[in-house]
């Protein structure tokens, strides 16, 4: 089974803005 | 056809032909006749000159062809000849043929630092004992370990009225020293500049040249100097740069105006003067095509078993290591390309979210992947899980 890419626009980074990665 | 290689291509050791090094070198004499003029002798008339460069005259015919010192009138009786090789050259003899009866004492000295200082390599003389305070020369050459300089019988009066002061470097060497394994006698050899000095002239005229009868002046030509242009076995021949300097036309990884070096990438083993039987060539440090510099580390020579001690500098295309033989951290080798590609190494291209760090497997190019991911850059969720909207766990379990 070949599951999908993660989807970036899923993740909610309201309490992780430190984590995320600049685009 | 190639000297330092063989026919394989292999290096082999080499030297340059012998040479009358000094010829057509100006020789600097401290007294020549003729300066003021005098009756026989006018340094501005050259038919009647009698310069120092008819020593090394590089061909032709000239009249006169002999150098003459002025009258010499009351002691000091000492006339220096300086010759100046302009590199560093190997000896094998020196001689000068004198055009008047021969001086009774002589010294000839050698320069290894172009003039600087000196180092006498023989004594000719009548008197060795009274003159230079040695002992006549043994017939079978030194008793020492090395060689030395002796005190040789003084240049005999030939029929002609001249005489040869003739030097080997064979006679002032112990029998059996060879100059490959003995780095005494390789020293011995080397001189970058030539001194002979005229101390006692015999007290009779010329009776060579067409000059007048005078006491107490020298007259010589044909100074030679044979030997080899130095190139520590690593050169076959010497060329002009474009300064006019005389440097030797290194091979076997070498530089320099002896090739008395490493070039910069061939240092995976220290310098060696090359022999008839190993050329000891200089080798380029093993990079894999990715650095243009290395240096020499002797701790790691000495631990391969004298093999090998280069360490590249300032690998490049991503790779790292001693020989840029693996992939610096972030980057993982690329098995369907050679080492030496500048595309060996890729990036990790680990996942921002998936991925638990940057750096991968430098081999499999795996990134760590955080509970629940997988993939090679760690992108996707693993079978049984499900993206979440947490970018700490990007994937849960599915209910």
């Amino acid at each position: 089974e070949v599951m999908p890419t993660l989807d970036m626009a899923l993740f909610d980074w309201t309490d992780y803005e430190d984590l995320k990665p600049e685009v | 056809t190639d000297p330092c290689h063989d026919e394989g291509g292999a290096p082999r050791g080499c030297v340059p032909g012998l040479v009358n090094a000094a010829l057509g070198r100006e020789v600097l004499a401290s007294s020549i006749c003729g300066q003021p003029p005098k009756q026989a002798c006018d340094s501005s008339d050259a038919r009647r000159a009698h310069s120092a460069a008819l020593l090394t005259f590089t061909g032709g015919t000239t009249s006169p062809v002999c150098w003459r010192s002025d009258w010499l009138m009351q002691a000091p009786l000492n006339v220096t000849l300086t010759v100046s090789l302009g590199k560093t050259f190997e000896l094998v003899f020196v001689s000068l043929r004198f055009c008047s009866t021969p001086p009774t004492s002589v010294a000839l000295l050698k320069s290894q630092d172009h003039g600087r200082s000196w180092v006498p390599l023989g004594f000719f003389s009548s008197c060795c004992d009274l003159d230079y305070g040695r002992l006549p020369a043994p017939a079978n050459g030194p008793a020492g370990p090395g060689p030395e300089a002796l005190c040789f019988p003084e240049p005999q009066t030939q029929p002609d009225g001249g005489g040869l002061l003739a030097f080997s470097v064979q006679d002032s060497s112990p029998p059996g020293l060879d100059l490959d394994s003995s780095p005494v006698l390789q020293d011995w050899v080397t001189a970058t500049d030539i001194q002979v000095v005229l101390t006692r002239p015999a007290m009779l005229g010329d009776t060579r040249d067409s000059e007048a009868m005078v006491p107490y002046s020298y007259s010589a030509t044909e100074l030679q100097v044979g030997g080899r242009c130095k190139c520590n076995g690593h050169a076959s021949r010497c060329l002009l740069d474009t300064q006019g300097h005389l440097i030797c036309d290194c091979q076997h990884g070498t530089e320099g105006p002896d090739c008395g070096r490493c070039k910069p990438f061939y240092c995976d083993r220290p310098w060696q003067r090359a022999t008839a039987r190993e050329a000891h060539a200089c080798l380029a440090c093993s990079c894999n095509g990715h650095a243009r510099r290395c240096r020499f580390n002797m701790e790691l020579y000495r631990l391969s078993g004298r093999r090998s001690g280069g360490v590249c500098l300032n690998c490049r295309h991503n790779t790292a290591g001693r020989h840029c033989h693996y992939c610096r951290e972030g980057f993982y080798r690329d098995p369907g390309r050679a080492p030496s590609d500048r595309h060996a190494c890729r990036a990790c291209d680990c996942h921002p979210v998936g991925a638990a760090g940057k750096t991968c497997n430098q081999t499999t190019g795996q990134c760590p992947c955080k509970d629940g991911v997988t993939g090679l850059t760690c992108n996707r969720c693993a079978p049984g899980f499900q993206q979440s909207r947490s970018p700490v766990a990007p994937c849960v379990k599915t209910p």
